[in-house]
């Protein structure tokens, strides 16, 4: 039995715009206890993923970047819902990252998968 | 075939000091690209962990937490190496966590394994 990623994924997704602050952006994180957000343009198209690590890149550099935009990742590792879920577990270590959003051929977001959706599997 | 914690932790620990200012612990985990690190007294003995999303709650609460004993959490959750992963993978879930240190009776961190390790085992 090999699960698809939509059995698995978050479907309650908190977007962030890019022209939000960095500081805003932490508070969205802590307040909504994630680690991850993909980030939206003004018309509401996927531009970006910002993670707490990106925050933390942030405080590293001692100059904060200002807005999501500077901080964010641009090319986003995104995934499809009837992908299996082993796929999903080879590209996030491909690419080093623990999540990714799912999205639909027109490129809307339908959800979030992590490391973390995904070692539930693991539980037993 | 039940694998246990030792079989996929991560034996190379970066640990900081609970005397370390968040910036510094910030470039630490920016340098070593990592979201996790267990913190140590003087004496060496493991006394809290902090990861990227405590640096964003620093961020979030506007006025920096100054030092990393300040931002970190004190009640280390952990396992021993020679659980099983899907003990791992409960208790990862249970306290909302993605990484413990492996520790020995002793106290001494052997490792540590989080959800991006457990998920290797999805991959197939
Ligand atoms: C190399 S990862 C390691 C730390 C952590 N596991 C994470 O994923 O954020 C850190 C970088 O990966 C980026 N990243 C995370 N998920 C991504 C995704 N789905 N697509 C593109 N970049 C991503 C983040 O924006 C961050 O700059
Ligand atoms: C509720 S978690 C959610 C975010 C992220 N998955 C993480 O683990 O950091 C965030 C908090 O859990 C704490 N935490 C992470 N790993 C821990 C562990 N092994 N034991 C105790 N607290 C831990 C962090 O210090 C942070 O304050």
């Amino acid at each position: 039995v090999n699960p698809m990623v939509k059995d698995l994924m978050s479907r309650r997704v908190v977007f962030i715009e890019e022209d939000t602050s960095i500081e805003e952006a932490a508070k969205v994180l802590v307040r909504n206890g994630i680690d991850h957000m993909p980030v939206v343009s003004e018309a509401g198209r996927l531009t970006g993923i910002i993670t707490s690590w990106d925050i933390a890149k942030s405080v590293a550099k001692g100059s904060f970047y200002k807005k999501v935009k500077d901080a964010m990742s641009k090319n986003v590792i995104c995934i499809g819902p009837d992908d299996f879920v082993d796929v999903a577990a080879r590209r996030l270590e491909q690419y080093n990252i623990s999540a990714m959003p799912v999205i639909n051929p027109n490129r809307e977001v339908l959800g979030m998968i992590s490391s973390s959706d995904l070692s539930k599997l693991v539980r037993g």
